[in-house]
């Protein structure tokens, strides 16, 4: 990708992440829709013979051949059979029965997290810069298990069953379901088992927000990220015909609208379906739009169609309205266009339905850089709390996720349209998608200067030195409200992956840890067997606590109105560092609630070193939906070791 | 409907694998086989469960949970890029 590298400082900083072999032996593997291996991003110039460890093979198919891998791409999968048993045959027509991706979000997403580095990449000009991933010099093993967008449950558990055999080092998957119980959900299950031979496991949060309660991938040995926005932005402007300006954005790259104000009619006045407002395909009149520019609301079909659809009708530009809040997502549309956000398209909408003769124009502003503030939680990422283990703080973390340039297939347009024949090398995206695979990378940078660090310990490092305030003091904001995100939204907070190489104290978790917190889920022993495939049996006459995981959140639920109630935690803090003596802060902008921390000193002199604490939350009764939110900090004077709190009454 | 197949995900208990198995592979084949013949078996998995993914109808799938060393029977999920 362009420009994450250095927001997130990994530019110039190879005293942190050098380009030793070390960092070359860490095997990413992508679980997505694929790979187009031609791709610069997977150019594997100056890279060593393939890391030993490595057991897995480039599979040949449809367009596909083994000898496609290289030294970058060293492993290349594909699992249909699902996919084939409940749909029948692939369509060939119109996808590869093979590893190459001909969606391009497998594309985007290995490139974002291990890409090769390519200057001069950009999206028609778009967000132009070197292009690279993460972890850079890190190995990718592609296993597609996403077939025309669907990803059927048998087949990620047969990729991520291989990826275990093939030896990988992280597992990337941005992909998600329902909010499932960790016992019936593919992904958590297959998770657990990475989790227990090493292999840290990255997920997306989902893009189902700003609701609330709609996270996906919420299993405590899963590491769940949102997005957020980076320092950039590609704006365009809506100017009318009364002399008001909007901020919209886009990626148009083809001739400028002709100059002065041209005719701007609302969808829904130039079409007799009732849902003529969306701009759906042949529900426009093209004599009622022919020359103009066209206001479309977003929802039903995609954005760069809704462009189609104006252009198709003689359209001369569109301005998409969003309607699901403040988020703006840019689009390399077929005609002059901008996306506006929910406010200002209403406010287009008054100035038309009060103009006889309404007019605007579209400029166009290319590519900003230093835009401020960054990041802001990006509207359309999944929220918490979770809603299987409300006691476990979900998302973990966030990581840019927005308007993110990386490769992209050959098989298909910028737009994802069939009538679109662009073809382009780099795409710039949204999603939480993007976000998971620049925590993998970063992950894989971190498993490289650690080698020995468990997963836990990994995202541990990466949530206890993330960041929620900007360089100025002020809390990272929410596109969705405008208002300061809460941990509910971003978790831990943004990543620093500089900070994460140098935590100081890790928060650990093992897989006996988590077969406690499923005994304090009460799950069965068959449930149990299921997730961690072995006979256990909880201890009867032992009190099992959810509460107790070593999480390095705290996610506290209170129930309402019905007194005060006090709940303990207990978590266990280990050196990663050097000898020191960490003291605890507790910040909470509501007296009300007592926090207890004991001991309130802890000292360590050894590496590897272990010491325990407790935390009792003290709260009285307080109205459902009330929460309140601050976090537990240790620190040496060196160190701080940061865990958010998100107190919550239901 | 009851003969209309679907994927299912079959997870097994393996402590309970009888000692005539020397092979998982066998006794998840024979245990598919005790309901139907014509079922027909997706994946086998080995790290990531205990068990496999086959093709049954309600019917067969009801009565492979009554089989023993079965731990459930779940119909699959499918999952959508984000």
């Amino acid at each position: 990708t362009t420009r994450t590298p250095l927001f997130l400082g990994l530019d110039n900083r190879p005293d942190v992440f050098n380009d030793s072999d070390a960092m070359s032996n860490v095997i990413i593997g992508v679980l997505d829709s694929g790979i187009w291996p031609e791709r610069r991003s997977f150019d594997d110039t100056g890279l060593g013979p393939v890391p030993e460890s490595w057991k897995g093979e480039c599979e040949s198919g449809i367009n596909f051949s083994s000898a496609m891998c290289n030294r970058k791409l060293i492993g290349a999968r594909y699992f249909s059979s699902g996919y084939e048993a409940t749909l029948g045959p692939i369509d060939e027509s119109k996808e590869s029965k093979s590893p190459r991706d001909n969606e391009g979000h497998g594309t985007h997403t290995a490139s974002t997290a291990a890409g090769s580095v390519v200057q001069g990449a950009s999206l028609l000009g778009y967000a132009l810069g070197t292009a690279r991933g993460m972890a850079y010099r890190a190995r990718v093993a592609v296993y597609k298990v996403c077939w025309l967008g669907k990803c059927f449950g048998p087949d990620i558990l047969a990729g991520m069953d291989k990826a275990i055999d093939d030896n990988v080092n992280v597992l990337s998957l941005s992909l998600g379901g329902e909010h499932f119980d960790f016992y019936s959900d593919n992904v958590a299950i297959g998770a657990f088992a990475a989790m227990e031979k090493g292999i840290m496991v990255s997920c997306s949060a989902g893009n189902a927000g700003p609701n609330q309660f709609s996270l996906a991938n919420q299993a405590p040995w899963i590491t769940t990220v949102g997005a957020g926005t980076i320092d950039r932005d590609f704006p365009a402007y809506v100017s009318l015909g009364n002399g008001k300006n909007f901020s919209g954005v886009s990626f148009y790259a083809g001739n400028p609208l002709p100059s002065g104000m041209l005719p701007l009619v609302y969808a829904g006045n130039a079409s007799n379906a009732t849902n003529g407002n969306l701009c759906i395909m042949g529900t426009l009149i093209p004599e009622k739009v022919k020359g103009k520019i066209v206001l479309c609301d977003g929802g039903v079909n995609v954005r760069a169609e809704k462009g189609y659809v104006v252009k198709s009708a003689g359209g001369a530009g569109m301005i998409f309205a969003n309607t699901n809040g403040l988020g703006l997502v840019a689009d390399a549309h077929l005609l002059p266009a901008a996306a506006v956000g929910q406010l200002d398209g209403d406010e287009i909408k008054k100035y038309i339905t009060s103009d006889p003769n309404p007019t605007a124009t579209i400029l166009f502003g290319g590519t900003m850089v230093g835009v401020q503030p960054a990041p802001i939680l990006a509207a359309f990422s999944s929220r918490g709390p979770n809603t299987i283990t409300p006691e476990i703080l979900k998302p973990d973390i966030i990581a840019p996720g927005v308007n993110i340039l990386a490769g992209w297939s050959g098989a298909v347009s910028p737009t994802g349209l069939p009538e679109d024949d662009r073809r382009v090398e780099f795409n710039i995206i949204s999603g939480t998608s993007m976000s998971c695979p620049h925590v993998s990378g970063i992950a894989a940078l971190l498993k490289g200067v650690h080698p020995e660090w468990s997963p836990a310990a990994i995202r541990s490092a990466l949530m206890t030195t993330a960041y929620t305030t900007y360089r100025n003091g002020g809390a990272l904001l929410d596109e969705a409200t405008g208002k300061p995100s809460t941990p509910f939204g971003h978790g831990a907070g943004h990543v620093d992956p500089v900070s994460a190489v140098n935590p100081g104290l890790v928060y650990d978790i093992n897989a006996d840890d988590y077969l406690n917190f499923l005994c304090a889920l009460k799950y069965s022993p068959s449930q149990i067997n299921i997730i961690t495939r072995r006979n256990f049996t909880c201890d009867s006459s032992k009190i099992y606590s959810v509460t107790d995981l070593n999480y390095p959140s705290f996610s506290v639920a209170f129930p309402a109105d019905t007194g005060s109630n006090t709940i303990r935690y207990s978590r266990t803090l280990t050196n990663v560092g050097p000898s020191g003596t960490y003291k605890v802060a507790v910040t909470l902008p509501d007296s009300s609630v007592e926090i207890i921390v004991e001991p309130e000193t802890v000292s360590f002199t050894q590496i590897n070193e272990k010491i325990s604490y407790s935390v009792s939350f003290t709260a009285p009764s307080k109205p459902p939906s009330t929460n309140v939110f601050g976090k537990i900090e240790w620190s040496d004077g060196t160190h701080l070791v940061t865990g958010p709190v998100a107190i919550s009454w239901s | 409907a009851m003969e209309e197949k679907k994927t299912y995900i079959i997870h097994m208990a393996k402590s309970q694998m009888p000692a005539t198995f020397d092979d998982h592979t066998h006794w998840y084949d024979a245990s598919l086989k005790s309901v139907s013949e014509s079922a027909e078996m997706i994946y086998v998995y080995n790290n990531v469960i205990h068990g496999f993914a086959a093709r049954l109808t309600a019917q067969e799938a009801e009565s492979l949970k009554t089989q023993p060393g079965i731990l459930s029977v779940l119909p699959e999920v499918i999952y959508q890029l984000h």
